[in-house]
């Protein structure tokens, strides 16, 4: 679970 | 080693990024590797530190911790890549060579570095998505126009990941 919200709060940067 | 006792992973990129340094010093860089192999959390401590260190205003500072970022690719296998290939540390890379960020303010030197290491990486790693995703989003943004001539050495052969020890 832990690595999988991870995963959803990782996000590339706006440009 | 007996003066390598107590080093921690910040002591050991401290030293070896220190702008004093006349050139790079593997020793230190080789420590700060082994370290990270050493700890539970070392890829994850490891990488937070090294954006710092890649964010100087000192060129040779932000050069020398790129070396080090480098060198750990190569050395502190599949948990170190899974941390290189988030977001969350590919953003400290972009914004070195974004205009929207830092790039205004960081050396044509630096910016090479990082855009060749990033496409060393699309070749070297391709089961790590999220490094293509941020090379092509730099390409769709302009910000790199052609795919970086990668010297030969700089092949990025994965080693077999290591087995963190038990303190």
């Amino acid at each position: 679970l832990g690595e999988e919200s991870e995963e959803r709060d990782d996000h590339l940067l706006p440009m | 080693m007996a003066e390598a006792e107590g080093e921690s992973l910040e002591s050991w990129l401290n030293k070896a990024t220190n702008p004093s340094n006349r050139q790079e010093d593997w020793e230190y860089i080789i420590g700060f590797c082994d370290q990270i192999n050493k700890e539970l959390e070392g890829p994850q401590i490891a990488v937070r530190l090294l954006a710092h260190k890649i964010h100087s205003p000192q060129e040779w500072e932000a050069v020398q911790a790129l070396m080090v970022l480098e060198a750990c690719m190569k050395n502190c296998g599949r948990r170190f890549h899974n941390e290189v290939g988030k977001f969350r540390f590919l953003n400290e890379l972009i914004k070195v060579v974004s205009p929207k960020y830092l790039g205004d303010r960081v050396s044509e030197k630096v910016k090479t570095k990082v855009i060749e290491l990033l496409y060393s990486w699309t070749l070297a790693l391709p089961e790590e998505s999220k490094i293509k995703d941020a090379y092509h989003m730099l390409k769709r943004q302009g910000i790199v126009h052609s795919d970086p001539p990668i010297p030969m050495d700089w092949t990025l052969i994965p080693s077999p990941p290591p087995r963190p020890k038990n303190p």
